[in-house]
């Protein structure tokens, strides 16, 4: 565990609470995408298997079922609760164009041809663009609440941090985990031209719109 | 058998 990894998990977990906490407080889910949330909730559910196989740290295992737990909390909200807010019109990205290739890469490219490999395998390509349906309905709304450009901004923070754990594991301890690094930076580049909105106008205290 | 060090990450 280094400052970056540290720093990285708590901007993750920063990310799935505003989202939560935005949807609970205005009793609504406008702006969010459904889909994004669904793929997350399978992103989870495919690499923490491992929580029924082997033991890690308190910490490991106490992040790992809070993480699951808000992202189905999460699409409950949407897809439940808030159901009459949701913007099923805007969220029509059609996902089945990422995890059919994801499926079928993990198939191709992973560390060990076992089920629960493959299936971390696809977690950690299925992350990488999980954000696509929700980017695409920011696109096709052309704006976004502040509040949900904060848990966007909170989610790209978290890649980034990863990619300098990556670094600093690489340096101190030798190890490297292609797959993840590969993804990772994919991941992270998808949300450049967020950050460059979000720097440019959010936290100048505009809303995030596009040209239209 | 696989190197599980990389399952130690979130």
């Amino acid at each position: 565990m280094n400052i970056f990894r540290l720093a990285g998990d708590l901007s993750h977990l920063a990310a799935i609470i505003i989202l939560l906490l935005k949807i609970w407080k205005t009793r609504s889910c406008a702006g969010i995408s459904g889909k994004s949330q669904i793929l997350f909730a399978l992103v989870f559910t495919t690499r923490y298997l491992d929580l029924l196989t082997s033991f890690i740290s308190l910490y490991n295992t106490f992040m790992k079922v809070v993480y699951i737990g808000c992202a189905y909390a999460t699409v409950y909200l949407i897809y439940m609760k808030f159901k009459a807010t949701y913007d099923g019109n805007h969220d029509t990205f059609r996902v089945e164009f990422l995890v059919v290739p994801v499926g079928g890469l993990a198939f191709l490219v992973n560390h060990d041809f076992s089920p629960l490999e493959i299936l971390w395998t696809f977690s950690i390509y299925l992350e990488s663009v999980a954000i696509l349906p929700q980017l695409f309905l920011i696109s096709k709304t052309g704006e976004a609440e502040t509040i949900t450009t904060h848990y966007l901004f909170c989610l790209g923070v978290y890649r980034a941090l990863y990619l300098f754990n990556w670094i600093w594991r690489f340096y101190f301890e030798g190890f490297f985990d292609m797959i993840a690094i590969v993804a990772g930076v994919v991941q992270t580049i998808l949300y450049c031209d967020f950050f460059y909105l979000y720097v440019t106008k959010v936290l100048k205290g505009k809303k995030l719109s596009l040209p239209a | 058998s696989t190197d599980p060090s990389h399952h130690d990450e979130l």
